[in-house]
Parts: C-alpha cells; sequence; structure tokens
C-alpha cells in the first residue's frame, strides 16, 4: 500500500491532468472548470488522499481522453463525487 | 472539391452529455444565486 502523501500527490497530479484535459473540451461554459475546482477544493482532504478518490479520478480521466464527447459526463460525476465528500456543510438558512 | 471535417465534434449530439452539460450548469447557476 501507499502512504496518503504520495496518494494525495498522485491524485493530485491526475486532478490536475483532468482538469487541462477538461479545459480544453468546455470553452463554451468557462465556469465550470472553476466550479469543479472550487468543488475540489472543498472536499474532505481524508478523501483527496484516498484510494478510492484515485480509482475514480483515475477511470474518469482515462474515460474522458477516450471519449471527449461525453466531458460533461465526467465532469458532472467528478461534481457528485465532490459533494458527497465536502467536508463543510452549509449553515442552515435563519 | 470539398475535405470531409473529420474533427469537428459536436458533444450536444450525445444525449447523455447533454444531460449532464444541463445538470451542471443549473447545480452552478444555483449554487452562484445561493451565495
Amino acid at each position: 500500500g501507499k502512504d496518503p502523501a504520495s496518494l494525495k500527490a498522485e491524485n493530485e497530479r491526475l486532478f490536475a491532468e483532468f482538469v487541462a484535459f477538461c479545459s480544453l473540451h468546455t470553452a463554451d461554459h468557462p465556469e465550470v472548470i472553476p466550479y469543479l475546482t472550487g468543488r475540489h477544493q472543498k472536499a474532505a482532504p481524508a478523501f483527496l488522499s484516498s484510494v478510492e478518490f484515485r480509482n475514480v479520478l483515475g477511470r474518469c480521466l482515462a474515460r474522458v481522453q477516450a471519449r471527449s464527447t461525453k466531458v460533461y459526463v465526467y465532469i458532472n460525476e467528478l461534481c457528485t463525487v465532490f459533494r458527497a465528500h465536502s467536508q463543510k456543510r452549509k449553515p442552515p438558512l435563519p | 472539391q470539398t475535405v470531409p471535417m473529420e474533427e469537428e465534434e459536436d458533444d450536444d449530439n450525445d444525449p447523455e452529455n447533454r444531460i449532464a452539460k444541463k445538470m451542471l450548469l443549473e447545480e452552478i447557476k444555483a449554487n452562484l444565486s445561493s451565495e
């Protein structure tokens, strides 16, 4: 098994690659990538250095590179995963 | 003579992608308005 620090570094590298690739295919909606990276920043640190995240990311990256016409499918999938592992919950409205 | 444009992509032709795009853009819009 890998230690959390090296998993975190590997996941960051994969995520950067995913973002770089998707940036090229979402030029029609430039708000999408900042939203994705914002979700990434709000995700729980334990999740960002997990094997689970590495697997999801690796799968999404391989698939989007094979089929760029489904770019929003994989971005949406990652956003859903980040939302499920968000470290902060919104405070309830007064 | 015309050369076919094979590299042209239209991601809106993919129904799954079109739905995902719509959902994502609505989510972004909802998040912006709730901030």
